[in-house]
Parts: structure tokens; sequence; C-alpha cells
């Protein structure tokens, strides 16, 4: 099962 | 004083109905080197990141930078009012409460104009770093539109599988599976419909198709499309818009609970 993720796990908020 | 005109709204009318599955609303920064837009949609899943070059505009004129928030919904209907070969011109005065559409058709008989309110947004943006892709794919738009339709109808998601060989898309679900496998191309004689591979390492990635099948709304816009991957970051999904700019879709991953 996989689980969504969402761009702020990746990316910075400036 | 802000102006932009395209000789053909066309090509606005594509940007809006690129953009308008995933926006309700979003910031227009507009500057002297053109117009950008970066918004996330509600759920955080995925970005959208729109350059329009003032170079690419037949007229551009911009005194101050202006930071425009735009329902998405209305602009959508007032660029659905326009022919595709009328003029459009975007206007609006420095600190802004509404901006205006001019349609003007090519035997300039009939001229139209539209006001939409502005809307006051926080604006929030993400640094998005510069990343060296593991997988780079340039395949024809319209082929990546049709397997995304197609393998939707197995599941709710896709999984992109990148290697030297070819690109193999893959969906599973309750009623069976599909998948589909591109195999770069030796030599096409016509560029459009090329598959190139740029791979250094392989990647396997697996998306919503629900984003993916917004992302494909771009495809009137340029007959190829770029999908840049690397192993557990956002895909990079990259229409080129004319001579004018682009319109990134970066797509959050699914990964493994």
């Amino acid at each position: 099962k996989k689980k969504q993720t969402t761009l702020t796990n990746f990316f910075k908020k400036s | 004083m802000f102006e932009a005109r395209l000789a053909q709204s066309a090509i606005l009318k594509k940007v809006l109905e690129a953009v308008k599955d995933l926006l309700t609303e979003a910031t227009f920064e507009c500057s002297d080197s053109g117009i950008q837009v970066q918004a996330m949609d509600n759920a955080h899943v995925s970005l959208v990141s729109l350059n329009l070059r003032s170079d690419g505009f037949d007229k551009y004129r911009c005194d101050r930078n202006l930071s425009m928030g735009m329902n998405i919904g209305t602009m959508t209907k007032i660029l659905r009012c326009a022919s595709s070969e009328d003029t459009v011109t975007l206007r609006a005065v420095d600190s802004p409460d509404n901006i205006i559409f001019i349609f003007e058709s090519q035997n300039k008989e009939k001229l139209a104009e539209y006001e939409m309110k502005l809307i006051n947004m926080d604006l929030e943006h993400l640094g998005i770093p510069e990343t060296m892709y593991s997988c780079v794919v340039k395949m024809p738009s319209q082929e990546f539109a049709r397997i995304c339709r197609d393998l939707s109808q197995f599941g709710e998601a896709i999984t992109i599988a990148c290697s030297k060989e070819g690109i193999k898309f893959s969906a599973a679900g309750d009623y069976g599976n599909a998948n589909v496998k591109l195999a770069q191309t030796a030599d096409s004689d016509k560029e459009e419909e090329a598959v190139l591979i740029d791979m250094q390492e392989p990647v396997k990635l697996t998306f919503a198709c629900r984003y993916l099948n917004s992302f494909v709304k771009a495809t009137p816009l340029c007959a190829q499309v770029k999908l840049s991957m690397s192993s557990d970051v956002p895909l990079v999904c990259e229409y080129q818009i004319g001579e004018i700019g682009h319109i990134r879709y970066y797509l959050a991953p699914k990964i493994d609970d």
C-alpha cells in the first residue's frame, strides 16, 4: 500500500 | 500601468484550460521580465509553475511589479468568450483592484471588454531546488495523454519505470493490470514523434492518476512533453508554450507506507 506525499515534504516554503 | 498583448488569444485559452482543474485561484506576478505563476492545488500534492516571458508578447509594458490574485474559474470563463484568432490584451493600473481583458476580432469590427475583480491572496512560494534528474524523457504529448487515460481505467496510480531500454507505465487494480512500454526511437525523422531518454540511473516512481490526467490538459500547448524523474522526489512534467514560455507541473510521488 502506497501513501501520497505532499510537495511540502520535498520543497521548503520561502 | 500593466499591459500585455497577444496577437491570438488561443495560447492564453489553452493555458487556462491546462490549469483550471488544479487551481481555484492563483497569483499572477507581473514584472518587466514577464508573467509568472506558482501555485499548488488545495491538497499540496501538485504545483503549477507557469512562465510567460515579456519578449514573447506582441506588446508588453509593466511599469511596476504587480501581484494580481485571480480566480481561475472566472478567468477561464472570460477566456472562453474570446475567439482563438482574437487579439487579447490584459490591462491593469498600478495597485489594481481589477484586471481588464480586451478581445479584438481580426477585422477589428468587434471589441469586447471583460473586467474581473482581483482577490487578495497570501503569497506562498515554495523554493524548488535545482535538481539533476536521473531520467529525463521527451515523448509525444498525445501519447503521454493517451497512456495516462488508458491506464487510469485499471487503478488509481501509475508506476513509471525508466531505464536505458525505454519507459514503462503500469497500473494495477482489482480488475486486472496493464502496462505500456515505449522504446527510445532509433532515428525519428519527425522530432515531434520522438521518444528520447536521457538516463543517468534507472528510476521507478508511482503517481496518482488524477493529477497526471489534469496535467495532460496541457497537451494542446505542445507536441512534446518532458518528464524529469529521480528516485523519491517529485516528478516534473513540462510543456513548452510556443516561443513565449513554459508550464511545469510538479507532482509528489506515492511512497511505500
